[in-house]
């Protein structure tokens, strides 16, 4: 599967979030600001108000604000892995959340959706977001499946 | 040479792997 596919079929899922402002494209899913809202909807006690309140709503075209909440929200899902899940990512390159930020790089974006997917599929409430999945188009959920497995196998508890 | 293998990516596949994570424990032990 291409960088291109896996960011469009993992758009695709993002856009089932009720989010502020629901993203359209990729590139609007780089300034980390809605990443951090469906993570305090995935687990609100986790990344909590006082989590959120370091995200900066306003980033305009500054790369710099990008690069500061995309490191937020990168450190924030890593954290969780270790902390609630008990998990760690081994082997599974780690997004440049640099390259995301100054040039919307879709290779690493696509690892850092992939990672707050499997946030979502690992969590206390993974029901509901399965579930949402399971009724998504086949080749999302294909998709899906394919970063989900990747992740799976480099999972170590 | 699965290619065109019938099943191979239908839905049948996807609920299998969707179900098992479902069934699948979450957090640590």
């Amino acid at each position: 599967m291409s960088h291109d596919e896996l960011c469009e079929s993992l758009l695709t899922w993002v856009q089932t979030f009720n989010l502020e402002a629901n993203p359209e494209t990729v590139d609007e899913l780089t300034d980390g600001v809605a990443l951090s809202q469906i993570l305090c909807q995935i687990a609100p006690n986790f990344f909590n108000a006082g989590w959120y309140g370091r995200i900066k709503k306003e980033v305009g075209d500054n790369w710099r604000i990008r690069v500061s909440n995309l490191k937020k929200v990168l450190e924030g899902v890593l954290d969780f892995y270790n902390d609630v899940l008990g998990q760690q990512i081994r082997d599974f390159k780690h997004p440049d959340v640099s390259k995301i930020a100054e040039r919307r790089d879709l290779a690493e974006m696509g690892r850092l959706l992939q990672l707050v997917l499997g946030c979502a599929v690992n969590c206390e409430h993974k029901e509901e977001y399965i579930n949402v999945i399971m009724g998504m188009e086949e080749s999302v959920q294909h998709a899906v499946m394919n970063a989900i497995q990747e992740l799976m196998s480099k999972e170590m508890p | 040479m699965d290619a065109g293998k019938p099943g191979a990516t239908n839905e049948g596949v996807l609920a299998n792997f969707f179900n098992s994570l479902l069934s699948k424990k979450s957090g640590p032990g």
